[in-house]
């Protein structure tokens, strides 16, 4: 494609070929997107991330990552349309307007790189990063087990050659850690959404334990709301609620951290599928998955919006 | 490449905590290579493993001695990948 209008939004594609979209993208838009390479994968790729601005300092942020999980392909692929959809909308969508008139979106679209790349070169099923691990035949670190709130609980595993591989210490990860630096020396996200699939659930804090999180009746309000959008469109049911109450016990985890950050509106979505491909939906579904999911987003960054903190 | 043929996805129904016991079982079990795509937590939830060609017949033999509710949710995974690259690669073209 030679422009982001050409771009094959309906299908999936690689790490090099995501990598040419967002290059488009900020050449096609100067004014309201730039690249940032926040560091380097554990194997040396670019940690690209695409911010969305229209201008102004100091201003508060809603941060946005994609295909943490090499294999969670949809997520990658939504989070292309979400990129296209912000340029494409902003000036027309008034409420996406009123968004970026006060706040700048960052967008992770590949936050696994080498994990991504291995899904394609070699195993359509890795989920992890592609760390050597000393002592171990076994490749790899889960990277949303791997953050610094909770690290080392019981919703890990101390394995190398588990799924769930914690890694040999909190942010050892350098995509992990990326986000981190990020995050803090940026100082003033307001809303921290990680994209996973595929059990179509919003879970917000904690992961690591039973206790709810300070504001978790809002979280769980404002959950209802974008689950109600998103089911709007074409009918996905959405579960939500706390990590821990809602799926199982998972320690060291994205959204946790973003939390005990400072970083009230954290959330972990899990995108469609409904018991038919689980990681391998089909690429006709990349567009609705994207709309729906978009829907929910919206919710929860004007409620960002319209409750400062 | 890894290829995944006959590797089927089994979405499990467990109706109570003492399957989900029973699948948490079978997790450990490394010798299988079962891949855990959704884990067994609770009966409300299902439990989605993907499951290689040499331990499809220890998993089914497991599910149906203990009386475990399963359904094939992919028959055949690489049938499903093959198709998705066929895809890729038709979208490439016609680009």
């Amino acid at each position: 494609p030679r422009s982001t209008d050409d771009y094959d939004y309906e299908n999936y594609h690689t790490l090099s070929e995501i990598n040419s979209f967002m290059d488009m993208l900020v050449q096609e838009n100067p004014k309201l997107v730039s690249k940032l390479v926040i560091g380097q994968s554990y194997e040396g790729r670019a940690l690209n991330v695409l911010k969305f601005s229209t201008g102004g300092t100091k201003r508060p942020g809603i941060w946005i990552d994609t295909g943490i999980h090499a294999r969670e392909w949809i997520t990658p692929a939504s989070g292309t349309w979400f990129a296209k959809k912000i340029v494409t909308e902003y000036g027309h969508d008034p409420a996406l307007t009123a968004i970026l008139d006060k706040f700048d979106i960052f967008l992770e679209l590949v936050t696994n790189p080498d994990g991504y790349e291995y899904t394609h070169s070699s195993n359509r099923m890795w989920r992890k990063t592609r760390r050597i691990n000393s002592g171990s035949s076994c490749i790899g670190v889960d990277p949303n087990r791997n953050w610094g709130t909770g690290y080392g609980g019981a919703g890990s595993s101390s394995n190398p050659c588990s799924e769930t591989y914690r890694g040999p210490g909190a942010y050892s990860e350098p995509e992990v850690k990326a986000i981190v630096d990020f995050t803090k020396s940026h100082g003033n996200l307001k809303a921290f959404l990680t994209i996973h699939s595929y059990s179509q659930m919003m879970l917000y804090p904690y992961g690591d334990t039973h206790k709810p999180c300070v504001d978790e009746a809002e979280l769980d309000e404002l959950a209802l709301k974008a689950s109600t959008a998103l089911e709007s469109l074409y009918g996905t049911k959405y579960t939500y609620g706390s990590t821990f109450n809602t799926i199982y016990q998972a320690s060291g985890v994205t959204t946790d951290w973003a939390y005990d950050e400072g970083i009230k509106y954290s959330y972990t979505f899990e995108l469609r599928d409904d018991g038919h491909y689980g990681f391998v939906l089909p690429a006709d579904q990349i567009i609705p998955t994207a709309q729906e999911t978009w829907l929910a987003l919206m919710v929860i960054m004007e409620h960002t919006k319209n409750n400062p903190y | 490449k890894e290829r995944f043929e006959g590797h089927q996805v089994l979405r499990i129904t467990a109706k109570n905590d003492a399957e989900i016991g029973l699948l948490k079982e079978l997790s450990k079990q490394e010798d299988l290579g079962l891949d855990f795509w959704t884990d067994p937590v609770d009966q409300s939830l299902p439990v989605d493993i993907r499951v290689p060609f040499h331990s499809l017949q220890g998993v089914r033999a497991f599910l149906g001695y203990h009386e475990i509710h399963y359904e094939i949710m992919i028959q055949d995974l690489q049938d499903l990948l093959d198709k998705e690259q066929r895809e890729m690669m038709r979208a490439r073209v016609l680009q």
